[in-house]
């Protein structure tokens, strides 16, 4: 504007700001050790828009997108947010609306610091961007934490989690016990003998066979439906949840002469079996 | 886990097609090597370490 060369350039803002607000949920104590999170709710009131401000709207924009992040505040007080649940809401529907945050507590448990509280950033946007994008999201509010708020329509974390000593896996099966139909989910020893495999003779030299344990039994299936879990997801069932890698030394022929050389072959022996619904997401792992 | 899950792996990390069919006598030739021993030796202490997520 104020450049004698360059000619001043005009906008015209097409996209509004945000409200935004952050929510902090105390976390101690409330997942107990040795339980699995299986969901995370974040239930939001909204608040009924008046009506006369309803009739003002056009058919086309009466709804505004809500987006949850979760807020990661380092030691250096810098910060960082994650996307975890993005959705659409209609101005003409107040009430409860359910956000799925089982990512933003999943993201929370890695930081293993149970004193620090769980941050939630939700902000409300205009539908789409564009000429007709309207100002529609001005008018979604939701009931917001602390003062001023009954208590009723604050915000609620919900957390559904599974006591893994009633829904896990038991170790290491017992030597002794036959594992019978029905046993609970464990490890049970495998030996892989490989000097008794054809393939094996004279071209494997290290090791002469190993323990490759597999996982066998069954998993204790919990009650009922949950408010997110969609036809997507199986059974629970007893599975290798961390396995290791196998080095081998065979026999290379180099120039009509054998040589020895190391392999590592990913994945060969389970370490660990664990109970884990087919199909549930991997609980994505959170960067430095 | 089966000999053939093996023998895949194998095959899949020395690029080969099949197995390659040795002898005693290649057998008998091939010497172990302080180097490749303590290698295979490193390696071994290390899986025990790093774990990898199964499916």
């Amino acid at each position: 504007r104020f450049s004698q060369r360059v000619r001043e350039v005009a906008g015209r803002l097409l996209a509004s700001e945000a409200s935004v607000h952050v929510l902090v949920f105390g976390m101690e104590g409330r997942l107990p050790p040795n339980s699995e999170l299986v969901q995370a709710v974040l239930r939001l009131f909204q608040q009924p828009v008046p009506k006369a401000a309803l009739r003002r709207l056009s058919p086309y924009s009466a709804r505004a997108r809500v987006t949850v992040q979760w807020l990661r505040v380092r030691e250096d007080s810098s910060n960082s947010t994650y996307l975890v649940d993005s959705r659409l809401v209609s101005l003409h529907e107040s009430g409860w609306k359910a956000f799925d945050v089982t990512e933003a507590v999943n993201f929370w448990r890695q930081l293993s610091r149970p004193g620090q509280p769980l941050l939630l950033q939700v902000s409300v946007q205009r539908e789409h961007l564009g000429p007709r994008a309207s100002d529609a999201h001005k008018l979604v509010h939701f009931a917001s934490q602390g003062r001023g708020v009954t208590g009723q329509a604050e915000p609620q974390l919900e957390l559904h989690s599974l006591d893994l000593g009633a829904y896990g896996s038991q170790g290491d099966c017992d030597p002794g016990v036959p594992v019978v139909e029905g046993a609970r989910c464990c490890r049970q020893e495998m030996y892989i003998d490989l000097r008794g495999m054809t393939w094996a003779q004279h071209w494997v030299l290290e090791p002469p066979g190993f323990l490759a344990y597999e996982c066998v039994g069954a998993c204790r299936q919990p009650p009922g439906p949950l408010p997110f879990v969609g036809p997507l997801l199986g059974p629970r069932q007893c599975v290798a949840s961390e396995m290791t890698s196998l080095p081998v030394i065979v026999s290379v022929k180099e120039g009509g002469r054998p040589r020895p050389q190391v392999v590592s072959l990913p994945n060969m022996r389970v370490e660990k079996c664990s109970c884990s619904w087919d199909g549930a997401p991997v609980p994505r792992k959170l960067g430095p | 886990l089966t000999g053939e899950q093996v023998l895949a792996s194998l095959l899949q990390q020395l690029g080969l097609r099949e197995a390659p069919i040795l002898d005693q006598r290649d057998a008998e030739e091939v010497a172990t090597s302080a180097h490749v021993r303590a290698q295979y030796v490193a390696l071994l202490q290390r899986s025990h370490g790093a774990r990898s997520r199964g499916k």
